[in-house]
């Protein structure tokens, strides 16, 4: 069981620490175990530094800084750990123009082996979508489903 | 393993059916505020198993129930079924095609069908926690639960790493 | 006591229920004690009824919706109490397209009696700015403040 | 009474001395993520006299001093003035242009100015907390905490009440 719990918080550590790099396009994080020497019983610590900066207490980071951090965690679990599907409600909402094409070349990458279903208000994320649903509420209160051609150009 | 289709009927906010095509890759969904989006995930979640109404915003079994408009009485009955692609047998079963069904009624009794079967609502619970799905699972992240990852204290973390390992 | 706290409850539910109205173009919305026996004691309960749909548990409204509705209440209680200014970080984020028109709409017109300081990613709040500054970091970890230009049309 | 000037130095991520000008009206702060937006809410609050570090995001009294970056050492000092128009006398002073100096230096001291008068954290709390910029006031709204208005507690929202009574 001890085995088992290191080898997979190893497998997550090292592709959190790839993913976040790839999402800052630098910087450096790390995952570590509060208490080492009790890996069965220690808390995880999760430390962040984007490029640039002085590493500092997560609650420092801004609110997009903190987005792209959890981001980074859940695709690192993610792909250790593969679900089959994975939907994700507005995760991109706190981004800013140039966060949301960073993780959208992330999801593109994920979209390969899993399945997304993102709802989203960005455009950058509608902008990589195979299929785009649109929902509205012409008659108050009840909703419809609209599917929506996407103008794909030659990627 | 996946999605193919979600049909939802007076679950919330669709007193209308819907029914949504999924194929592999990126599905984005969109629109104004309040016209239904986290209802699709909620539904999602439900179809699923979820027992914990809070994850879907609710407070009484009945609130997944559409509840009426000025323009529509409340509906007797909330109906989702999600149909998986099963061909690399990812769901211990032996169906190339497998359709989840999960209703509940105003009265408080509920049905839940796996291919048409009677099932309880721990059968399906467990068809997908064996996927990796289960109650930690990342496969769900609700509107404005991204930073929630992160603020999680230390120890419960583990747990969620204790899952995936 | 018990007489001004009455009196300042129902100056402020009154002016919430306005200003939901004014928000949702439409709907209905109220303030109740959760005790009206027990006026020093009870909660306060807030009802919130968007256009054309029922009366339910705040918790089933949207992301908006439940944006638009704290909106409503945090006017209200500066309209009753004013403040000689207010900062406000990011609070139109979750907000569509129309939401954003409703509530610039509505700080505009509480700006001529109070300060605001908006911190914003929405081109429809900016462009209700009176002053626009723009904050870098060209030097990493190094906050730069710039001075905008506002290309403000005649209005 | 409206803010004029907001001058910082060595808080935070402003290593280099920043100014800000406020007019009456809307003044909109607009960059990147971790760019320092919601820092200059946390000078303004933390001039004001905040004493609760979680308020500000911090966790230590040094949290707030300017760590260093890639390129620059840690600088030893905090300084924040915040210099206010009170020709309407809102502020109970005999000035028509009140500035506010808040500094804390890596040793843990701290000093504390009313127009360039020492005083104590206590004073500049006071003053702000008897023009409706108390505790609970409506004055600083943070980053993702619109919600919270609503999740707050039905008793705990009473407070909020009172305290606007
Ligand atoms: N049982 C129900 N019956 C009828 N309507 C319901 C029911 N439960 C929730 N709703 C309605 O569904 C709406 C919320 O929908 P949802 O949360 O999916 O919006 P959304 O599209 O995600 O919006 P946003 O962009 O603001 O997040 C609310 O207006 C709520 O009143
Ligand atoms: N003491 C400090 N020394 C140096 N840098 C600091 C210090 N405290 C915070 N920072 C940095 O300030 C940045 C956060 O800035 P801030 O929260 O103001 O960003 P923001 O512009 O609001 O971004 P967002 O749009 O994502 O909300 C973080 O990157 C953090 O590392
Ligand atoms: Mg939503
Ligand atoms: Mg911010």
């Amino acid at each position: 069981i001890k085995k088992r719990f290191i080898v997979t918080f190893e497998q997550i550590r090292k592709e959190f620490i790839d993913l976040f790099e790839q999402l800052f396009s630098g910087g450096k994080a790390d995952l570590q175990l509060a208490d080492p020497d009790l890996p069965l019983e220690s808390g995880i610590e999760i430390l962040a530094q984007p490029p640039g900066k002085r590493l500092q207490n997560l609650s420092l980071l801004s609110g997009g800084e903190r987005a792209m951090t959890a981001i980074a965690l859940l695709f690192a679990i993610l792909r250790v750990k593969p679900s089959p599907f994975c939907i994700l409600d507005e995760i991109d909402a706190t981004l800013d123009e140039t966060n949301v094409q960073r993780f959208t070349e992330l999801l593109k990458i994920f979209s390969k082996e899993l399945q997304f279903i993102v709802i989203t208000h960005r455009r950058g994320t509608m902008e990589v979508a195979d299929v785009l649903y649109g929902v509205t509420m012409e008659e108050k209160g009840i909703t419809k489903l609209i599917s929506l051609e996407l103008k794909k150009q030659a990627s | 393993m996946h999605l193919k289709r979600l049909e939802i009927h007076g679950f919330k906010s669709f007193a209308d059916r819907i029914d949504l095509i999924f194929k592999p890759g990126i599905t984005a969904i969109v629109g104004p505020n309040g016209s239904g989006k986290s209802n699709i995930a909620d539904s999602l979640r439900w179809v699923m198993g979820e027992s914990n109404l809070r994850n879907i915003r609710g407070t009484k079994y009945d609130d997944v129930i559409f509840s009426g408009s000025d323009d529509r009485k409340p509906l007797g009955m909330a109906d989702v079924t999600l149909v998986l692609d099963n061909t690399d047998q990812t769901l211990p079963l032996d169906y190339a095609e497998v359709a989840v069904t999960r209703r509940v009624y105003r009265s408080g009794e509920s049905e839940f069908l796996i291919n048409r079967a009677p099932v309880r609502l721990k059968d399906i619970q467990e068809l997908f926690f064996d996927t990796g799905l289960g109650k930690e699972a990342y496969s769900v992240i609700s509107q404005g639960k991204i930073d929630a990852i992160l603020s999680v204290r230390p120890e419960d973390r583990r747990s969620i790493f204790e899952e995936a390992a």
